[in-house]
């Protein structure tokens, strides 16, 4: 009553401001309050009709009379057109996802005792075969490559999709051990290259004793340093695993944000990997320098890395003090670190 | 997610200086389905 004495006052109100449309003003007071016992009415209609229907089969049953179910028509309807559908169509998609997953993983789908078991499955023995050639480097994910070269210039620049770069020292982390040599020392460098090379773990060990911010802008990359960009998609393998045969000698992690990585993220978010959370490998291989970063993104909730499992990453304090330095760890014995070989689970990206 | 590889390789700058008779290529294209496992490059001894 209420209700109804407060919409007509503000009606009246409204009506002052605006004699001309008194009329329809007046009609709007009622239709509102008009419509609501209409249907509080049919509500208790219903409720009325199966209260009545209830006690009726009640009393048949006392007397010993089963009421058997009777379809109408709207339920036939259902049963035909939306049941069958939906059944063969959870077939079709279940069908799909037998054939593109569900057949390479390693347990059957029932053992899996939920979505997040199922993102970082382990696949059934010699699906993904190992290319040993000792002169190839192998993609240590499935996916889809983005982007790919030698990196070069002043920065030594990744690009993320036209106009957006990063610097691969800004992704890795400013006391990376990447082989960088100052622009100005480009020409000496070239003379003096073969003791260098001659020494191949001297820079290491240099970085190692007394890790700096390198400078960006004035540095180089030295001549022979590549990048492989490769983005995962949701349901994809979400494992892991070494390129090469390598030493790894240390872990950083950035804590950062979780961003989609997908491709309308990369074309609209600036530094998307820089500011993702990531934990980036770094160590040796035969040829040199080798690193990996694992960046996480939206689907990912953690990172897990199998040669330090109590590493932890996705921790909530973590993410709001997030900050440009990251947590390092130098794998013992030092100079040897952790031995990995071509083919060897290194982390998984996991859900939550 | 996205996994990044940044690694050192053979380049024909060791071709000048060493006994070195190949540099190392991509076996990939920007927009390739790769899985474990498969080559993303090579160099030849």
């Amino acid at each position: 009553t209420s209700f109804v004495k407060k919409a007509q006052a503000s009606s009246r109100a409204r009506a002052s401001f605006s004699s001309g449309s008194a009329n329809n003003s007046q009609g709007n007071t009622f239709l509102v309050p008009g419509a609501t016992v209409a249907t509080l009415l049919m509500l208790g209609a219903l409720h009325a009709r199966r209260l009545y229907d209830d006690k009726k089969v009640e009393e048949a049953r006392e007397k010993g009379i089963e009421v058997e179910f009777k379809p109408d028509v709207k339920v036939i309807c259902l049963c035909y057109i939306f049941d069958n559908a939906t059944s063969t169509f959870h077939f079709k998609v279940l069908g799909f996802l037998d054939k593109h997953y569900l057949e390479e993983a390693a347990l059957p789908l029932e053992e899996y005792t939920s979505l997040r078991e199922f993102f970082v499955r382990t696949l059934k023995q010699g699906s993904r075969p190992i290319d040993h050639d000792p002169h190839c480097l192998v993609s240590p994910v499935d996916g889809i490559i983005l982007r790919f070269g030698e990196l070069k210039g002043a920065g030594a620049m990744i690009e993320q999709v036209k106009g957006f770069s990063y610097s691969v020292s800004s992704l890795l982390g400013a006391s990376s051990f990447l082989p960088m040599i100052a622009e100005g020392d480009v020409h000496e460098e070239r003379e003096d290259s073969a003791v260098i090379e001659n020494t191949k773990k001297s820079w290491w060990r240099i970085s190692l004793a007394s890790p700096k911010v390198r400078d960006t802008v004035s540095s180089c990359p030295m001549k022979g340093l590549y990048y492989c960009v490769i983005y995962l998609k949701p349901g994809d393998y979400h494992r892991i695993h070494s390129p090469v045969d390598w030493n790894v000698l240390g872990r950083r992690h950035f804590s950062g944000r979780l961003f989609p990585v997908n491709e309308r993220a990369t074309k609209t978010i600036r530094n998307l990997y820089v500011e993702n959370e990531r934990v980036v490998l770094e160590g040796l291989w035969q040829e040199g320098f080798m690193a990996i970063a694992a960046i996480g993104a939206t689907n990912i909730g953690s990172i897990e890395l199998f040669i330090e499992p109590e590493l932890r990453t996705n921790r909530p304090r973590k993410r709001l003090l997030h900050s440009e330095s990251p947590e390092e760890r130098v794998y013992e014995p030092e100079g040897v670190g952790v031995m990995l070989k071509k083919g060897d689970e290194v982390a998984a990206f996991n859900m939550g | 997610s996205t996994v990044v590889l940044v690694f050192q390789a053979p380049s024909l700058k060791s071709l000048e200086r060493e006994d070195t008779t190949s540099e190392f290529r991509f076996s990939i294209g920007r927009g390739d389905k790769i899985r474990v496992g498969e080559a993303l490059g090579k160099w030849q001894n």
